[in-house]
């Protein structure tokens, strides 16, 4: 995935069965933010890999104040590669044991 | 503090709490 600045992991382990999964988000280079980014730590939250939209999230997180909104796309994005990367990972799985 | 931050928003919760220094980049 590109480097987009602000880092996306895995909270916990992917047992690859449940729909929602705790990630962690935190900015890893600030200066490939276009705002000016308030140093808050790593933020923590439960996404729903077949309802939810990363963008939705970024947009939940610039409106708690953790980005502005300038930078709402840089964050969906970041969230959005990570997803991609557990979604596809998971599809290997399931296609690896048929 | 090193104690985590709970915020709420639109019903989504995000827990805050400090990066591992090793986890840093250019820092």
């Amino acid at each position: 995935a590109e480097d987009t600045g602000v880092r996306v992991e895995l909270a916990e382990e992917d047992d690859g069965k449940k729909s929602s999964i705790a990630l962690r988000l935190w900015v890893e280079d600030q200066k490939k933010l276009k705002g000016k980014y308030k140093d808050s730590g790593a933020i923590e939250f439960t996404f729903d890999l077949e309802t939810e939209v990363p963008e939705t999230v970024a947009q939940e997180m610039v409106e708690s104040g953790f980005f502005l909104e300038i930078d709402v796309k840089i964050v969906g994005k970041s969230i959005r590669d990570r997803v991609s990367l557990i979604k596809w990972r998971r599809q290997r799985i399931v296609s690896g044991h048929n | 503090s090193s104690a985590a931050q709970v915020v709420h928003s639109a019903g989504r919760r995000f827990i805050v709490s400090p990066v591992p220094e090793s986890r840093l980049k250019d820092q």
